[in-house]
């Protein structure tokens, strides 16, 4: 199948919190974004990596700027509950997502899109990826570089 | 927008590897998924957390079952290179995948699809999400009843 990127977006609106050390046991997924979908929060993604001795791992989402801070009063509140360590709050985020076709059949493009933004010095802080998408957060600052630079790389200026 | 929850689907194929306590600094991603296109290992999901003082983190990836050996090999050399503290392997994994239009604006789909696996006692390793999609990674085991749950709460039985 031939991969096909066809466009790149950007989201600048977003911040990302991040509840720090909470019990991998069922129920806390379901605890957390229930009581954050109770306030109206919009939640954009989502991302948990495995806990790596099965016992606490960290559960990362992005909400509208404009919900920071009744999402991070609800994550406190649940945190608490959870007896997490902590929450974390990074309001100068923005989310760069390459959209295309048949990028799941050829992971090299995910390592381009990777290699463009290290080539620039753009960390990467998050990754999360779909047979359609591979979305990065990056550093709010970097936002015009980071599609400036995959655009270019994936020749998206010429029709 | 009205949230409509068209369907679940499931991968039970893939086997999940994580690369622990990788360098959060630029070119490490591209480093590793470079080195695994190089072998034409095709990757399905990409999850990376933040790193959470800064200084490391962790990438998970999923590769077909067939693919295993090869990636593991290409992760371990990665990972020696990048001085992680270790390599992680679970074969036994299935990925559990709900799809719908609208989903990004109602957090309370996500929440409700995390409720139904707890209520079911089954424990979500791995979340990753876009607009259109929530992808819980959970025990292979659970597949079949994972799915069922699920299309029963999202009424998608009756047509
Ligand atoms: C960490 C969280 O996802 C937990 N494993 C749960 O199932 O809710
Ligand atoms: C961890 C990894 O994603 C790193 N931050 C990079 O940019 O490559």
């Amino acid at each position: 199948e031939q991969v096909v990127v066809s466009g790149v977006a950007y989201d600048k609106k977003q911040a990302r919190i991040t509840i720090h050390g909470v019990p991998d046991r069922p129920g806390i997924a379901a605890l957390l974004f229930t009581a954050i979908a109770n306030e109206n929060i919009v939640v954009d993604m989502i991302v948990q990596n495995i806990s790596i001795e099965g016992t606490i791992t960290d559960i990362s989402f992005t909400v509208p700027k404009t919900d920071i801070s009744k999402a991070m009063e609800v994550s406190k509140k649940i945190a608490k509950e959870l007896k997490a360590a902590e929450v974390l709050l990074n309001e100068d985020i923005a989310k760069i997502s390459v959209v295309g076709v048949g990028m799941r059949t050829h992971s090299g493009v995910a390592a381009k899109i990777f290699k463009i933004l290290s080539e620039n010095n753009i960390n990467i802080m998050m990754i999360s990826t779909s047979e359609i998408k591979v979305s990065c957060i990056v550093d709010l600052k970097y936002t015009e570089l980071a599609v400036r630079v995959l655009h270019d790389a994936f020749e998206l200026n010429k029709i």
